[in-house]
């Protein structure tokens, strides 16, 4: 459980900072 | 199952979904009786990105010139913020209380909204993306509407400095776009949509050369000429209606997947 929480929010991290790079990419 | 229509969508969100599925069947089973791990440094990891996000995001709404973007996008960013804060909230009742279970439904909730919110936030900026390449087909299809009152040579070659440029724009981006669908139907009758406009255009300039030309000389065949240039225009024009037709699926088609 604790290794699926901290994977999840690790994972979640990552994808906010790839939403983060579409939105900059796209934008440029 | 999620579905995304996009390489990069899939990439981006579904890793994320599994995880988010896997946790939730986890603690919607009870199979979670132990104290719950010290979420606060990867909850403030995910704050802090998220703060960044927002921030980027607030600047796109502001700097672009997509009504639709700038309608929806707000949305999708709330959902992120107020998700970011439960997951937060969470966190501080859980050093409280390591088994307390309305914290555990609040990190759920916060995965959850998460998700969404980012699936929403990237699948805004997709749609504004589609919408600039089906601006550049209507552009073709405007120009192509002109054809048939081109009556002399210079018109003509007007004509094509202006069509010119449209379609390899068209060609460029449906063709980078057909490269990124996960759906392989799509794709398919993106290429085949694509080739037909690449192959009618030369044909087409050829059929309003002979129309001019016959037209010049008192022909008598002038009409049949239009006749021809005008159904090489149709048939681009439909080619170019289906291209923005599958561009804008985003859907699976059932049958494939049985």
């Amino acid at each position: 459980l604790r290794v699926g929480w901290e994977q999840l929010l690790t994972s979640i991290n990552r994808n906010i900072n790839e939403v983060e790079n579409q939105i900059l990419t796209r934008d440029s | 199952m999620p579905v995304f229509h996009t390489k990069i969508i899939e990439s981006i969100l579904e890793p994320v979904a599994q995880q988010v599925s896997g946790l939730i069947i986890l603690h919607e089973e009870g199979e979670d009786g132990n104290a719950m791990p010290d979420l606060e440094r990867p909850v403030f990891a995910v704050s802090k990105a998220v703060t960044n996000l927002i921030k980027v995001g607030r600047e796109t709404i502001n700097s672009s010139d997509d009504p639709i973007l700038k309608q929806d996008m707000p949305a999708s960013l709330h959902r992120v913020e107020g998700a970011s804060k439960l997951l937060e909230e969470a966190s501080g009742m859980l050093k409280v209380d390591a088994y307390s279970g309305p914290a555990r439904k609040k990190l759920i909730e916060g995965s959850r909204g998460i998700l969404q919110g980012t699936s929403a936030l990237v699948l805004c900026f997709d749609e504004s993306e589609v919408r600039k390449i089906i601006r550049e087909c209507k552009k073709v299809l405007d120009y192509l509407a002109v054809a048939e009152v081109i009556e002399t040579m210079e018109d003509l070659v007007q004509f094509l400095k202006d069509l010119s440029p449209c379609l390899s724009t068209v060609s460029a981006k449906v063709s980078a776009r057909e490269k990124e669908l996960t759906h392989q139907v799509h794709r398919e009758i993106l290429v085949r949509c694509l080739d037909q406009v690449k192959t009618l255009a030369p044909i087409l300039i050829c059929s309003m050369k002979i129309y001019i030309h016959i037209l010049s000389s008192g022909g008598k065949e002038a009409s049949e000429a239009a006749e021809n240039r005008n159904y090489l225009v149709s048939r681009m024009t439909d080619e170019l209606h289906e291209i923005i037709r599958v561009l804008q699926l985003t859907t699976y088609d059932e049958d494939e997947w049985d």
